[in-house]
Order: C-alpha cells, then structure tokens, then sequence
C-alpha cells in the first residue's frame, strides 16, 4: 500500500 | 513506468488535444458537456496541488501543468471565447449531485486525514464520474459528433489502460492502491456502453446514435 501524500501517478 | 501506464497517459493527453482542436477548428463546442468540463477541471486542479510539495519527475511535472493548464482552457473556451455555441439546453445534469457524495467519500475513506490527501481523494472518486453530464448530454440529444465519439474513446481508454498498469504493479511490484483501483474500475465500467457504440458504429463510419 503507496505512502498518502505520495502519489507516482497521474 | 510501464507500458500500460504510458499508453493510458498518451491516450488521455491524445484525448484533451482531439477535444481541443475539435473546438478550434469548428469554432465550436457544441455536443461537449461544460459540467463535465468543470468537473474535469476540479479534479485535476485538486489532484496536482502537491505539484508544489513533491517532486516525483520531469514526465509527472510536466504531464501534470499540461492537464490543470488545459483542462482550465478548455472551460475558457466553452464559457467564454466560444460561449454562444455551448448546448447549455441539453446539459443540465446537475453537478452538485456528484461533486457532493464524492466530497463526503473522501472525508470518510482516504488513506489519510489531511487536507492535501482528502483532496487527492476526492479527486480520485469525482474523475470516476465526472463524465455523467457528457453522456448524459449524448443521451439527451441521442446522437454524438465522430470526433466527439473519438474524444470519448480516448478519455474511457486511458483509464482501462491505468487498470491493465495495476494489474502489472501489483504482480510486478506488489503495489495496490485500492482507493485508484476501485474508483478505476467504477469509472471504465461507466464507459462500457458507450465502448460498445462506438466499436460498433463509428469504427464502421456511422454516426454515434443512440436507439430511439
């Protein structure tokens, strides 16, 4: 599950 | 970076350069939904705020400014420069009705409670039904334009694509986000339809029209 506040994607 | 993700990105950028030369060139934005358009607007505006805060890469960056840049264009357009050809008549779906549940969504399922996360949220499930006001424009006037179909397969394309691109991360590297997945999922089914349309249709050099 990706860290909140870091989103790679668009 | 994998080839499903890059495809959905080009299909989406392709998506917003085909919507804005159609209304260019014909001097005209009749049969696109402005609603549809400011909601657009909203969610990329929401969503890149941590344009500011994070740096992620060149491609994110740059990829990021094009879409709140031309997404605000795109409302310019339609309400303004091209106002007099806007089919205000037929789209009246009234947007309060999406941007309200998903606000409150947001509020209650994120992955964390701060202001820049629940907008990024809240991005997230609007995008997924921010295209209501467009095919219920489509619906009401019952026939679309050939380029405003190819618009529309461009913009439900790339976010299939994104769900072929989670499928590979989380096999490739065990990454899921289930708030992306989900609202992705709810968002190509909304599509789905309108899919069949157009394969059957305007791919065979018909015109967009709905079953009377």
């Amino acid at each position: 599950v990706p860290d909140a506040e870091e989103h790679d994607e668009l | 970076m994998n080839v499903f993700r890059l495809l959905g990105d080009l299909s989406h950028l392709l998506a917003i350069i085909v919507l804005l030369l159609k209304i260019w060139k014909t001097r005209s934005c009749a049969g696109i939904s402005g609603k549809s358009q400011i909601l657009f607007a909203i969610v990329y505006i929401t969503r890149y705020l941590d344009l500011i805060t994070t740096y992620i890469s060149a491609y994110n960056m740059f990829m990021k400014i094009i879409f709140i840049a031309t997404s605000i264009a795109i409302v310019y357009l339609m309400y303004v420069k091209f106002k007099a050809t806007y089919d205000h008549n037929h789209d009246t779906f009234r947007i309060e009705f999406l941007l309200l549940p998903t606000l409150v969504l947001a509020l209650l399922i994120n992955h964390e409670f701060t202001i820049v996360e629940i907008l990024w949220t809240f991005s997230i499930y609007l995008e997924s039904v921010a295209i209501l006001p467009q095919l219920f424009l489509v619906s009401k006037t019952g026939e679309a334009e050939s380029i405003t179909s190819h618009y529309l397969f461009a913009l439900g394309s790339y976010r299939g694509l994104y769900l072929l691109n989670w499928i590979y991360r989380y096999y490739g590297e065990n990454y899921y986000d289930l708030i992306v997945i989900v609202a992705g999922i709810v968002q190509t089914v909304l599509y789905c339809d309108f899919f069949y349309l157009y394969i059957t249709k305007v791919l065979k050099g018909k015109k967009l029209q709905l079953p009377a």
